[in-house]
Parts: structure tokens; C-alpha cells; sequence
């Protein structure tokens, strides 16, 4: 489980100090599949990035699967990252002058895995994401889509408990858009946590869970019937 | 009006080359309103970056404005896109380390624009498009769909004939969206030209003219009624 109490994270200071995220208290369950939603700068992926270990809150606590991640040092943050935790990024965030295939084996050099079953899971990780043509191609050789593939295949290839999706289909028409929810459903299915940040109501309609921000705080929280 | 005839455009070379563009022709008349979709590595980006002579076809023609594109050297080239077309980048291509309202200026200095007029007029574009709070910022400290607010800024500020924006709302929520797009409505109505790729069929909505891609060609072109 996820457990956020009394979390704020304020970038700056004094006068110009932005109150990124201004106190949530949040509970996630193992194994839920929650969309976050809220206008822009309302605090979304300043949010995720508490919940990814990425940021250290300015206040409050974060307990993950029952540790408390305050007390964990960064090297045990990076562990824990790599070992639990799986990234979209809002910006994609793929190493450039790097292939689609180098980037997608990248956490799983950084666990530990060997060169060839390495290359084979990159591989199938990227098939996935209907980009087994392009594993080759160099970010900038890639379509914005397809960079968005290129980035979800790096955040499933390690098979993570806990998917971070920072609008992960905004870059996507809707066939492609499909494929990418079909695949986050089968993940969930496995037992994955997912939380999706999201402006589409379509893609937030295919999660249990619906969060909505502003200003930094979550003022709604709406459960689905029957998910 | 805008002419492309025979339009073709292929990155690489022999068995691994990719046929991104794939024989288009298209005439845009001065003043349309147009909406390009299609899926993911249709074309879309490849061909507004012709459109937008950032990039040269690997044969066929485009006239810009009576003007033949292939006749010019890479100097007038570059005048032609700095007084008039404005670009709204897939991924925003903002300056890092710069901040929003250096970013919005930038398009101004190549101008010949002076400093205090330069300023007042990055600031009324950060201003139209929600950010006055933010004109200090660096792209590192704004979210994604303020900094795609800060892209449209700039593609605005030297008051373009031609607008080209790729994907200028992926990032942002309903609100912001709406707002971007009664910006876009308010410049038509100038006498703007506005090309706009995007995969949301809302968005699709506003414009008079739908073109859609697939595997590099343009296979549908559909005039709304009334627009
Ligand atoms: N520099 C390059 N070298 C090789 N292939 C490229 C290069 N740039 C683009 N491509 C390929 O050309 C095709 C079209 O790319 P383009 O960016 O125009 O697609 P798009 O329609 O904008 O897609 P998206 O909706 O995903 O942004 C893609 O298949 C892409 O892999
Ligand atoms: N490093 C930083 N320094 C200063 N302010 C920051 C920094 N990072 C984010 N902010 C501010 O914090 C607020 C929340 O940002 P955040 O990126 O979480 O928003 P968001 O909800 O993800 O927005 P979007 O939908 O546009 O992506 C914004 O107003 C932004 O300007
Ligand atoms: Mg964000
Ligand atoms: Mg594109």
C-alpha cells in the first residue's frame, strides 16, 4: 500500500514559494488502479514524483509496502526504486543519441541482469508497445508516439509492482491509445499497482479510481462501482 | 495559400529507409483553420516540419505564399520561418536554463525587435496564455502543460501569418484547453493561417478542415460545413 499523511512539497522559498502540493493524505491499496486528474500546475506530477521516491516532501509522511521512505538514504531510495517502481515521465525522458533498445534495457542493467536475457526482455518489452521495428532507431528518429512507446516499454520491462504513468497516451492517437490501456489493464490484472495521471476523461474511465487536484490538494476522490 | 505537390520525404537509406512522408499534395488557402490526424508515425510531424521549411523534401514541391521553398538558401530560409510562421513543437523544444520570458523573447531578437518593446510583448503572449505568474520560471521549475503554454507563447509573439502546432494541447486539461483553443479561434479570425496536428477529435472540431494520415499519405480530407 501506499500511504501519504499530511504531504507538501513547496518549491522556493519566501516570497515566490510555490506550494506545489499543499497537504494530501492518501491511501492507495496493493494492487488498485487509480487515474489522477486536475488542471495544469495543480500539483499532478509533483505528486507522482513524492510517490516515486523521485522528491522528498517538504512536510508530512510517505510509507511504501510498509516502509517509511523518510528514513530510507538515497542509495536505498535508488534500490527501491529500480526494484518497485516503474516510470512514464510527462516529457518521456529517453537518453538521447541512445536506441529504443539500450533505453528500455537500461533498469535492467542497472538490476543486474545479464547482456542476453537483458536484450531478449528489452525486446519483448518494446514488442509490447507495437515497436518491434523500430528498436534500432534513435530517439530522435522516432516519432512523439512512438518516444511515448519507447518510454512505457522502459517502465514495464523491469515488471514493477508500482507503475507511475504521467500522461502517458497524451502523445497518442486513439488506436495506439487503446493499445496502451488493454496493456495497463493486463498489468493490473497481474497484480500491478497503476496510477495514471491524465487529462482524458476516456483514460481515466478505464481506472477503479478517480482523483482529482487542485492547487495542490485532492478535493474529490471517486470510486467506480463495480471495479 | 500553401502548395505541396508530389511531397515526399525519406530518412535513411536503402533497406532500413522509412518512407514518412510518401506523396502528398495539398493546397492550403491563406486564412484556413486545419486540423491534421492520423496514427502514431503517419506522417503528421514530418509533414508540418515541411510545411514549416525546417525540413527539405526528398522530392516534390512546396510554394509558400507564391514563394518557391526548394529555390531558397538555408539564410532566406530561415527569414522566411522567423517573419512568418510561429511553431508549437511536438515536445516544445524550450530553452533549459532560460527563463519563460527570455524563451518567448528569443523569436523577437532574431527580429531585430529592441529590448523594452521585446519584453512587453513576451509578456502580453506569457499573458494570453495564463502564465503572467510565471515569466521567471525555468522550464525545469514549470509543469508540462505550462511549459506547453510557454511553447505557444512563443510560436505567437511575432503575430504570425502561418501557425504550425503540433500537438499544442497534449498536455493540457479541459480548462486549459478550451483556452488555448478560443486563442487559436481569436487568431483565425486575424486572418491567420493555423495548421494544428492532433489526435483529440474535439480539438479536430474547431478547425473548418480535417486532413487525415496514414502511412504517409493524406487519405481523407473533409470540409466541415458552415466553417
Ligand atoms: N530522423 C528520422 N530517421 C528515421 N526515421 C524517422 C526519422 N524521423 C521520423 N522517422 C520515422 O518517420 C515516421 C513518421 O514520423 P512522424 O514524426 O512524422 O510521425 P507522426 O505522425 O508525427 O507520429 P506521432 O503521432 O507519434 O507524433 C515514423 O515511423 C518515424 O519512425
Ligand atoms: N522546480 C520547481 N520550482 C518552482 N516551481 C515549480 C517547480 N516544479 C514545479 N513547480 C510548480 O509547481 C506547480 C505544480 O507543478 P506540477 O508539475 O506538479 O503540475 P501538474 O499538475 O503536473 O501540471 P500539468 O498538468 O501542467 O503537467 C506548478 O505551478 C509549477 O509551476
Ligand atoms: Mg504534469
Ligand atoms: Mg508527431
Amino acid at each position: 500500500a501506499l500511504e501519504l499523511r499530511g504531504i507538501t512539497k513547496v518549491y522556493g522559498q519566501g516570497e515566490t514559494a510555490v506550494q506545489a502540493v499543499a497537504g494530501v493524505d492518501l491511501v492507495v491499496e496493493h494492487g488498485e488502479h487509480v487515474a489522477v486528474m486536475g488542471a495544469s500546475g495543480s500539483g499532478k506530477s509533483t505528486l507522482m514524483h513524492v510517490l516515486g521516491c523521485l522528491d522528498t516532501p517538504t512536510s508530512g509522511t510517505y510509507r511504501l509496502g510498509g516502509l517509511d521512505t523518510g528514513a530510507l538514504d538515497d542509495r536505498r531510495l535508488a534500490l527501491l526504486r529500480n526494484r518497485r517502481i516503474g516510470f512514464v515521465f510527462q516529457s518521456f525522458n529517453l537518453i538521447p543519441r541512445t536506441t529504443a533498445l539500450a533505453n528500455v534495457e537500461l533498469p535492467l542493467a542497472y538490476a543486474g541482469v545479464r547482456g542476453k536475457v537483458r536484450k531478449e526482455r528489452a525486446q519483448a518489452a518494446l514488442d509490447r508497445v507495437g515497436l518491434a521495428n523500430r528498436v534500432d532507431h534513435l530517439p530522435s528518429q522516432l516519432s512523439g508516439g512512438q518516444q511515448q512507446r519507447v518510454a512505457i516499454a522502459r517502465a514495464i520491462v523491469t515488471e514493477p509492482l508500482l507503475l507511475l504513468a504521467d500522461e502517458p497516451t497524451g502523445a497518442l492517437d486513439s488506436h495506439s491509445t487503446e493499445e496502451v490501456l488493454q496493456l495497463f489493464d493486463q498489468l493490473n490484472a497481474e497484480g500491478r499497482t497503476i496510477v495514471v495521471i491524465t487529462h482524458e476523461e476516456e483514460v481515466a474511465a478505464r481506472s477503479g479510481r478517480v482523483l482529482r487536484m487542485f492547487d495542490g490538494k485532492v478535493y474529490q476522490d471517486e470510486r467506480r462501482v463495480g471495479r
